[in-house]
């Protein structure tokens, strides 16, 4: 059975589809069936993997608000064992329309339950909000793994964001865990970055994954090439720090 | 009458609250009043000026949903010449809440519509989504700051804007300009801020500002002290940037 990893984090920019892209790659090069599904109207994943948006392409909105099954809107990458559920602006949409519809905040786990015995791990990539679209992906997930930058404004969202995950796990009785708090970004020789580095291993110990993402341009590079970083440069200091994250995930699950 | 700038841009962690914060202060010494509206549930304008969140306090939600006047909302900051409506958490439930009422993209419009001649400019800090607060705030403004990245996934975003923004225009019969687009953390070293800046000044020609803000790890320190960059290190790039930036607003205010 797939297990399923929401990225989320309210806070924008703090590198949610670089770590929703480069993990799933990392994940699929240990010879695993990996999905990642696209969340966010942005469409950043969809794009960050060379898909283009097409208007006529069946996208995680009309999975979402039911009129087809995901098998017949999931695709397959250029990477080896990586398929994708697409995303485009027509789901910015869902947010209204899910609000009339009863069980709106299941609609996703519905949708990927029939998906999970076909993947080692499905992603999911979440919209820089507490939405309905974050909401549903929170519910259908069995842990979440919250990408966080090494600075001020981002300390003041985590409070909210395991504030919505605790709602989430009492109200909806869903044993939503954490799969760890990913320090992104991170650029050492700053002062800002070490001393929230800290207060965060002091808040959340043993919750923070040992792998630390540097600021590295070629990971700001690889999506203009449509490609994860283990294809555009594998051997950068980003490719290396999603290959060793991979590895940390799959240990922490043997152990668990 | 004071103008209305909403500073936006769906895609996350861009700079809008940095440019919101420090432009409403570059403004303000200039000896003009200026009233900063946060409109983010992050609440990061409040909290980047010094403002504790404070569930007692009224913000920019019972502003929008009517319960409250502006004016008993507002609070003056530690800068001088700088007024703030806060936000908080709670915001997050306008969105919910505004879809049933009717005028629901006006709520802001209305609300400010008593403001107007008390201050010089009014600034919106938008959340990273084109969600009914960010569609509040482009339906209140006179003009729209588009702060923007020079990285891939930040290109991607600015059709959505656009055709958000022409949106507004054709069905609200709202003549909302575009204040500029400025380039935010830029770094000249790396080839890629280059190229996209490159595009970007194709495509937009006299629409971006000739203001660019360069990364500067002082504008990333001064929210964690509560401070505007003029109060907190006025010698900076980031503050001398902001201060060129209000300049150019202002000359070109005169010339239009
Ligand atoms: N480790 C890194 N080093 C350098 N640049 C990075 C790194 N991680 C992400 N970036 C770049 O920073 C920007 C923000 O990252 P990304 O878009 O992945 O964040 P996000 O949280 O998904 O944003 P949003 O909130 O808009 O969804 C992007 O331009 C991305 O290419
Ligand atoms: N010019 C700059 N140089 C260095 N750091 C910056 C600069 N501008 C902003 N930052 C930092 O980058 C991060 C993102 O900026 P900011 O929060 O202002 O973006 P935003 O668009 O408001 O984000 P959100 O989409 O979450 O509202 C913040 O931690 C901020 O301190
Ligand atoms: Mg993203
Ligand atoms: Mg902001």
């Amino acid at each position: 059975m797939g297990k399923i990893i929401a990225v989320a984090n309210q806070k924008g920019g703090v590198g949610k589809t670089t770590t929703a892209i480069n993990l799933a790659a990392a994940l699929a090069a240990n010879d695993l069936e990996v999905l990642l599904v696209d969340s966010d109207p942005q469409g950043n994943s969809t794009t960050g993997l060379g898909i283009d948006k097409d208007p006529d392409r069946l996208t995680t909105y009309q999975v979402l608000l039911g009129s087809h099954p995901i098998q017949d809107a999931v695709i397959p990458t250029a990477f080896q064992g990586l398929s994708l559920l697409p995303a485009d602006q027509n789901l910015a949409a869902a947010n209204i329309e899910l609000v009339e519809l009863p069980e709106r905040q299941f609609k996703l786990r519905h949708a990927l339950a029939n998906a999970r015995s076909l993947y080692r791990y499905i992603l999911i990539d979440c919209p820089p909000a507490l939405d309905l679209l974050t909401i549903n992906a929170l519910s259908a997930a069995d842990s979440v793994l919250i990408p966080i930058q090494c600075e001020f404004f981002a300390l003041e969202g985590i409070s909210e964001l395991i504030g919505t995950i605790d709602r989430i796990k009492e109200s909806f009785g869903h044993p939503l865990e954490i799969e760890g708090i990913l320090l992104t970004m991170y650029d050492d020789r700053t002062n800002l970055a070490r001393q929230v580095a800290n207060d965060l291993r002091e808040f959340f110990e043993n919750e923070i994954f040992r792998t630390v993402i540097p600021r590295s341009i070629r990971l700001a590079e690889a999506p203009s090439f449509g490609q994860p970083i283990l294809a555009y440069d594998v051997r950068s200091r980003g490719a290396e720090s999603y290959i060793r994250l991979a590895k940390e995930i799959l240990e922490n699950e043997q152990t668990s």
